[in-house]
């Protein structure tokens, strides 16, 4: 699976996630990417891209759940990503990226390992994989 | 304000002994997908053209599981899916069960900006593919050598497996030896990173 979450210099906040799914997945299996909410959102709060074990995303709409805890318990990004990755994923493996309206950047996962890379205009960048 | 910003990513579930070449593969892959990002931006364009070019992008290279390099059916086929989400309305488009369709993201932003829908699958996706112009390949274009191997141990080990690619001394014999971590009931060493 693939994604990528911006913030423009408007505050405008986007989401895109692709994939070919699971190695020998029986035909006509659908996973979490396409599934707005669990695998993919945006709103005017932020941005998210997951990408791991999608049933469990699936269960824990994990995508929305990072707007949701931002708007309804008042977290900042990095506070929801934690919380969603942490209590949501029902002992599945996942990951995501997320951007916030305000310019934050962040990732996290509870598997061994995800590919990603991030920046902002501040000059921040990373790229790793563990 | 807090200016821009922008995070890509090609998976999760790395096995922990990729190969330091095959690390580098990737990360110089996820930088040259991240520099684009940061050039469209610096261009002023909307956040919603730059996620889907990134994403274009990374479908294109068959390094990852998408586009080109996707995972394979049970029946050694490619059915592809995307989604895409403009935050700043909340519009949204899907599809899922894409064969042919070289850029999946692309279709589905389509499905946002030109269908009175939000998610299509299967025919009624590559129908709409097809009304829409978008570019359109033969299913073997998007499948590669490494995954019709990866299809064929997934099948011995009777197992779905995330698409993740794995040097062979990481599996088999080697992982035996070696009690692995285990994922979806899974040892590691079975999954192949993206």
């Amino acid at each position: 699976t693939v994604g990528c979450v911006v913030v423009d210099s408007q505050g405008h906040c986007a989401a895109a996630t692709s994939t070919g799914g699971l190695m020998n997945k029986m035909v006509g299996r659908i996973g979490d990417s396409p599934l707005i909410g669990s695998g993919t959102y945006a709103c005017d709060i932020c941005a998210v891209s997951c990408t791991g074990e999608g049933e469990a995303i699936i269960r824990g709409t994990l995508a929305r759940d990072v707007a949701a805890v931002m708007e309804y318990k008042g977290l900042d990004l990095q506070e929801a990503v934690d919380f969603v990755i942490g209590k949501r994923l029902d002992k599945g493996k996942a990951g995501l990226i997320a951007v916030s309206s305000k310019g934050e950047v962040t990732c996290r996962f509870n598997s061994v390992g995800m590919f990603r890379a991030c920046a902002a205009e501040d000059g921040y960048m990373e790229v790793g994989i563990w | 304000m807090g200016g821009w910003a922008i995070a890509v990513h090609g998976g999760a579930g790395v096995d922990p002994n990729l190969p330091k070449d095959r690390q580098e593969q990737a990360t110089r892959l996820l930088t040259r997908c991240l520099q684009i990002g940061i050039s469209a931006l610096r261009s002023s364009l909307p956040a919603i053209d730059v996620v889907e070019l990134v994403v274009r992008e990374l479908e294109t290279d068959p390094f990852f599981n998408s586009g080109r390099g996707s995972a394979l059916t049970e029946k050694g086929t490619v059915e592809m899916e995307a989604s895409i989400m403009d935050g700043a309305d909340r519009r949204c488009g899907a599809v899922s069960g894409v064969t042919t369709v070289k850029n999946p993201v692309s279709l589905a932003r389509l499905v946002m900006d030109k269908s009175p829908h939000s998610y299509l699958a299967f025919s009624g996706a590559e129908e709409f593919a097809k009304q829409m112009g978008v570019e359109m390949v033969e299913n073997d274009y998007f499948i590669t050598s490494d995954n019709v191997g990866m299809l064929k141990l997934a099948k011995e080990a009777n197992s779905i497996l995330f698409d993740y690619r794995i040097p062979l001394e990481s599996c088999g014999a080697a992982a035996v030896e070696n009690p692995p971590l285990h994922m979806n009931g899974l040892p590691i060493s079975v999954y192949a990173p993206e």
